[in-house]
């Protein structure tokens, strides 16, 4: 799952 | 970061400009939806809560500025400075009709249940149905002015261009994140009418109108 460390995306 | 995500961001930055450009110079806000802006300045303000918390990189928290910052600047102008030339008659899309489903299903439907994720996954399905109220306004005078458009086109093709960013990064990084692509694949969706309209009609210099 995409955790909050590779939301990395605007 | 690769080269779909950044021109992907700077066609997004293109578009914001292109807006208040428009207003602006026109100094007025006729034919822009205050609907639409209303929920992308939602989208930003739920989306870029980590602003403070999570340093990612330079680009990316003056980025995130700018969109708040020009989302919120966009309300001001068509809310107060340039009210008078809001064009509330044909802003008519209901609001609710995509803010409460897409309030449920964020609920229903993200990667983790805790709040800040919750809030991302909120902002990312409002993004893919806030251009909705926009659209409909258009339909319904049947017309769009030519900067407009191609406000519209830049800010449809930058969910485009983060679509082939989603194929590199799958390919490349094996990234992939199922909520953000499904909505950006609807988000893109919603424009393939105007995407049309405008390659049609607007490269060729004609104003953007709609078939009667």
């Amino acid at each position: 799952s995409s955790s909050q460390v590779d939301k990395d995306e605007l | 970061m690769n080269v779909f995500r950044l021109t992907g961001d700077i066609a997004h930055l293109l578009a914001i400009i292109l807006l208040l450009m428009k207003i602006w110079k026109t100094r007025s806000c006729a034919g822009v939806s205050g609907k639409s802006q209303m929920m992308f300045a939602l989208v930003f303000t739920t989306r870029y809560l980590d602003l403070i918390t999570n340093f990612i990189s330079l680009y990316n928290t003056t980025m995130k500025m700018i969109f708040i910052a020009s989302s919120y600047g966009t309300l001001y102008l068509m809310f107060l400075k340039f009210r008078a030339t809001y064009d509330s008659n044909h802003d008519t899309f209901r609001m609710e009709f995509l803010v409460v489903p897409v309030a449920g299903l964020s609920f229903l439907v993200n990667h983790d249940f805790s709040p800040l994720e919750i809030l991302w996954t909120f902002s990312i399905y409002l993004e893919s149905v806030a251009i909705l109220p926009q659209l409909f306004m258009i339909s319904k005078t049947g017309e769009a002015e030519t900067i407009t458009s191609h406000y519209l086109f830049a800010l449809g093709s930058y969910r485009a261009l983060y679509i082939l960013n989603w194929v590199y990064r799958f390919y490349f990084e094996g990234f992939f994140d199922l909520i953000a692509v499904v909505a950006g694949c609807v988000q893109t969706v919603l424009y393939c009418d105007f995407f049309y309209l405008y390659i049609t009609k607007v490269w060729k210099g004609k104003k953007l109108t709609l078939p009667a």
